[in-house]
């Protein structure tokens, strides 16, 4: 076994040192060549980000005011590059985005700062910044942080999109409930779902796969919270446009089968222990569609039932899938004029946007809390791997 | 331990925003093709 005799840890004061003429060579293999799936796998979660903020040290330890801004700026453009680059692999964007995370993180921990240092150890804070207030430059890697975040919302919708309808609305995984089935339907969709290659349980794996590649890139939970709540605001939403847009989908077997469906989801979140991230109810309007195409629609007590249950639809989503309503079999009838009629004038009075779809783009703003880490940054050992052997640990 | 040395106050130092920060990377190698 090699023994390493140079210096024992306790020595080390959490700096790497690095010349000025190689901080180019740094963001090249630390940033721009680095592997999310490669190299980085073994890698403890964030040490980008440690390497980056221990160098970034250096120069404020040496007083540097140029070393330091310039490190920061090749920094953020080079995540920046990266990402235009690669931004639609969810790999890469979920691995600097949690990178940017822990470097805004470091930044407010070693910061100085007291409101930040509440959990510190009394080494980590002999590891402050000594020289320079980084308050400015925190903003603006908060704001590219924002900016990752967005790209990997959109990576995640651009996957989880045509999974939806055919995972929440065409499969079948209910037997024998749809009765008859609307005609045309499977002759229609058999090309893209020829191999049922897009089911409920394929959106799942996808959501599981997701969440455990934010899990290894070390994501803080706080927003991995936020990344399911939006992902669930987007399953909802595209299952309800495309119900509100198609009278094949909207059938008393239909609603049963999406009430099986997000009961699936709600075991998901369980699972995952992700219950109280505001998920579940981002689906609020499309389980009260569900229930709409199951409840009775006949009577004014009919009517009174569903303006008191469907309070997250608008009166437009509610109009149009009594419209669109269609029996399956010979003991249900369809929605009478007289009763779309009655629903009308009982939320005539409802303050509301005459909103038919919902916006399938929106996306909830971001928050990025304070995690502080326990790690000793003076015990942090570069893997060779990186080939970073031009950094010296000090 | 006892409480910690008192520091000098820490210079502010201005950033540019992000998309100034882009404009002054011109030096910046181009991508190979």
């Amino acid at each position: 076994h090699p023994v390493n005799i140079a210096r024992r840890e306790k020595d080390f004061q959490g700096m790497l040192e690095y010349k000025k003429e190689d901080e180019m060579k740094l963001v090249k293999n630390l940033i721009l060549e680095l592997k999310p799936r490669g190299v980085a796998v073994n890698l403890i979660p964030g040490l980008p980000a440690y390497i980056l903020f221990m160098c970034l040290r250096h120069a404020d330890y040496l007083n540097d005011d140029q070393k330091v801004r310039t490190l920061l700026t090749s920094t953020i453009n080079s995540i920046k590059k990266i990402l235009k680059k690669r931004g639609e692999d969810f790999e890469t964007v979920s691995f600097w985005l949690s990178n940017t995370c822990r470097f805004l993180h470091c930044l407010k921990q070693y910061s100085g700062d007291e409101t930040f240092a509440k959990h510190n150890t009394p080494r980590q804070n002999e590891h402050c910044l000594t020289n320079f207030d980084l308050a400015e430059y925190r903003q603006v890697i908060s704001d590219l942080a924002i900016q990752i975040y967005q790209q990997l919302i959109k990576c995640i919708e651009g996957t989880l999109h045509a999974m939806i309808v055919y995972g929440m609305l065409e499969h079948e995984t209910i037997q024998g409930v749809s009765g008859v089935k609307p005609t045309g339907l499977r002759k229609r969709t058999a090309s893209i779902a020829e191999d049922d290659t897009y089911t409920l349980e394929s959106m799942l794996r996808q959501l599981s796969a997701f969440h455990s590649t934010m899990c290894q890139h070390g994501t803080d939970p706080e927003l991995i919270k936020q990344v399911v709540k939006q992902e669930f605001y987007i399953i909802g939403a595209v299952t309800l446009n495309n119900l509100l847009l198609r009278k094949d989908m909207c059938s008393w077997s239909k609603g049963m089968q999406i009430r099986y469906n997000v009961s699936q989801l709600e075991e998901w979140l369980r699972d995952k222990g992700l219950m109280n991230c505001g998920a579940k109810e981002t689906l609020e309007p499309l389980i009260q569609a569900a229930q709409l195409l199951q409840v009775k629609k006949k009577t004014d007590e009919d009517a009174e039932a569903i303006c008191s249950m469907c309070h997250a639809l608008t009166t437009s989503q509610i109009v149009r899938i009594l419209n669109l309503y269609t029996p399956v079999n010979e003991f249900e009838e369809r929605v009478s004029i007289a009763f779309i009629r009655t629903i009308q004038t009982r939320l005539r009075d409802r303050s509301e946007s005459p909103q038919l779809l919902m916006d399938t783009k929106m996306i909830y703003p971001v928050t990025f809390p304070f995690n502080p880490s326990s790690l000793a940054l003076e015990t942090i050992q570069i893997p060779s791997s990186l080939n970073l052997g031009f950094l010296t640990r000090v | 331990l006892g409480p910690r040395p008192p520091t000098r106050p820490r210079v502010l130092l201005k950033a540019p925003t992000l998309a100034e920060m882009e404009e002054m990377n011109i030096s910046e190698e181009e991508d190979s093709p």
